[in-house]
């Protein structure tokens, strides 16, 4: 573990925790993609598949745990809640995220580290992380006005995969053939994804005014 | 599990 593993740890912890929160208090879900949050329950789901197999410690038992629990319970309030279920927008966040699900699958299963179950899976995973993110931005583009609770769950997430790339080159200099092509290439496509967003989520934060993004 | 390999990140 180094410091920019737990420090892209944290901040991806705090991004689901900003996203519970904003729907548990104010019990509303405006602005937030339901796709991308079916995404995020489906990347947990299939990359933590050796949660019950493989014990590596009890931080990395406990954060799967978290993950898993804290993803499918956004995805149970903004398609159950009765009260937060009223304020998703179903009419913007129209992107066919089933167009992402396909492509990321017989990708997995074309270039992986090993053509079995668990590994197809996991890195399946690795590719739908990547794009998990494009049902929320194309809603934010659209529904324009951001409110902030939103924009640090964005700028959030897109940083703990920001983090994670500093987290492999450092083990990539201190641990002995500690090579992941895959997940070194879908985390930086991912990050990038995020780079129009940090760049007007900076400006915005820099000049001080509200987030906006362009049509 | 071999701690080098990237399965034991999150």
């Amino acid at each position: 573990m180094n410091i920019f593993r737990f420090a892209g740890d944290m901040t991806h912890l705090a991004s689901v925790l900003v996203l519970l929160l904003k729907i548990h208090t104010i019990k509303s879900c405006a602005g937030i993609s339901l796709k991308t949050q079916e995404l995020y329950a489906l990347v947990f789901a299939t990359r933590y598949l050796d949660l019950f197999t493989d014990y590596i410690s009890l931080y990395n038992t406990l954060m799967k745990l978290i993950f898993l629990g804290s993803s499918f319970s956004i995805v149970w309030y903004i398609r159950y809640h009765k009260i937060v279920r009223r304020s998703y927008d179903k009419d913007q966040d129209t992107f066919r995220h089933y167009f992402l699900v396909l492509p990321c699958l017989l990708l997995a299963l074309l270039i992986n580290e090993k053509f079995t179950f668990r590994e197809v899976m996991w890195t399946f995973s690795l590719y739908l992380e990547a794009v998990a993110i494009l049902p929320q931005l194309v809603l934010l583009q659209r529904t324009r006005n951001i409110d902030n609770l939103t924009g640090q769950y964005v700028f959030l997430l897109g940083a703990y995969r920001a983090l994670y790339i500093l987290n492999w080159i450092y083990r990539y200099f201190t641990e002995p053939h500690y090579v992941h092509w895959i997940t070194w290439i879908s985390g930086l496509v991912q990050t990038l994804l995020y780079a129009d967003f940090f760049y007007y989520y900076f400006q915005s934060w820099k000049n001080n005014v509200k987030l906006e993004l362009p049509a | 599990i071999n701690a080098d390999s990237v399965k034991d990140e999150l």
